[in-house]
C-alpha cells in the first residue's frame, strides 16, 4: 500500500 | 499599469488549458520582468509555477507590481474566443478590479474586447529552494503524455525507476500490469526527439497517476519535458516557454 504525500511536508510555509 | 500585447493568443490558450484543471483560481503576479504564477491544488500535492517573461510579448510595460485575482475557468471562456493567430493585449489598471483582454485579428479589420472582473485571493506561497536531484530525464513531451495515458489506464500509481542505462515507466493494476522503458539517445537532425538520462543516484519514485496526467496537459507548450527526481522528494516536471517556464512540482506517494 502507498500513501501521498502532500508537498507541504517539504516546501515551507512563508 | 500593465499592457502586455501577444503576437499571438495561442500561448496564453495553451497556458491556461495547462494549468486550469490543477488549479481554480490563482494570482497572475505582473512585474516588469513579466507575469508569474504559483498556485498550488486544492490536495496539496501538486504545485505549478509558471514564468511568461517579457520577451514572451511583442509589447511589455508593467509600471508597477500589479497582482491579478484570476479564476481560470472564466479566464478561460473569455480566452477560447479569441482565434490562435490574433494578437492578444491585457490591460490592468494600477489597482485593478477587472482586466481588459483584446483580441485583434491580423488584418485589424476585427476587434474583441472583453473584460474579467477579478478577485480578491489570499496568496499562498511556498518556499521553494534550490532543490537537489538525483536524475534528470529530457524527453519528446508527446511522447510523455502517451506513456502517461497508456499506464494510467491500468493504475492510479505511477512508477519512475532511472539507472544508468534507462527510465522505465511502470503500472500495477488490478488486471495487469505495464511497463516502457527507454533508453537515452541521441536525434541529431531532430533534437527535440531525443532523450537524455542524467543519473547520478538511482531512483524508484511512485506519483498519482491522475497528477501526472494533469501535468501533461502542458503537452503543447513545448516539445519537450524536462523531468527531475530525487529520493523521497518531489519530482519537478518542466516545460519551457519561449521566454519562461511551466513547471509542475508534485509530492510522491510512499509505502506505508
Amino acid at each position: 500500500n502507498v500513501s501521498q504525500a502532500s508537498l507541504i511536508e517539504f516546501f515551507l510555509k512563508n | 499599469m500593465l499592457e502586455g500585447k501577444f503576437e499571438e493568443s495561442s500561448l496564453m490558450k495553451k497556458v491556461v488549458d495547462a494549468i486550469k484543471d490543477s488549479v481554480k483560481l490563482c494570482n497572475f503576479n505582473c512585474t516588469e520582468h513579466g507575469v508569474t504564477v504559483q498556485a498550488v491544488d486544492d490536495s496539496r500535492v501538486l504545485l505549478i509555477s509558471l514564468l511568461i517573461g517579457e520577451a514572451s510579448f511583442e509589447e511589455y510595460r508593467c509600471d508597477r507590481n500589479i497582482t491579478l485575482g484570476i479564476d481560470l475557468e472564466s479566464f478561460n471562456k473569455i480566452i477560447k474566443n479569441g482565434n490562435s493567430s490574433d494578437f492578444l493585449t491585457l490591460i490592468a489598471e494600477d489597482s485593478p478590479d477587472n482586466v481588459l483582454i483584446i483580441f485583434e485579428d491580423k488584418k485589424k479589420d476585427r476587434v474583441s474586447e472583453y473584460s474579467l472582473k477579478l478577485m480578491d485571493l489570499d496568496s499562498d506561497f511556498l518556499q521553494i529552494d534550490d532543490m537537489e536531484f538525483d536524475a534528470t530525464i529530457t524527453m519528446p513531451s508527446s511522447e510523455f503524455a502517451k506513456i502517461t495515458r497508456d499506464l494510467k489506464t491500468l493504475s492510479e500509481s505511477l512508477q519512475i525507476i532511472v539507472t544508468k542505462e534507462n527510465v522505465k515507466f511502470s503500472s500495477d493494476g488490478d488486471f495487469g500490469t505495464g511497463n516502457v522503458v527507454l533508453k537515452g539517445f541521441v536525434d541529431m537532425d531532430k533534437p527535440d526527439e531525443s532523450i537524455k538520462i542524467d543519473m547520478a543516484r538511482p531512483i524508484n519514485l511512485t506519483f498519482g497517476a491522475k497528477y501526472i496526467a494533469d501535468i501533461v496537459k502542458g503537452t503543447s507548450l513545448s516539445e519537450s519535458v524536462t523531468i527531475k527526481l530525487a529520493d523521497k522528494s518531489p519530482a519537478l516536471f518542466e516545460y519551457k516557454l519561449p521566454s519562461g517556464f511551466l513547471r509542475f512540482y508534485l509530492a510522491p506517494k510512499f509505502d506505508e
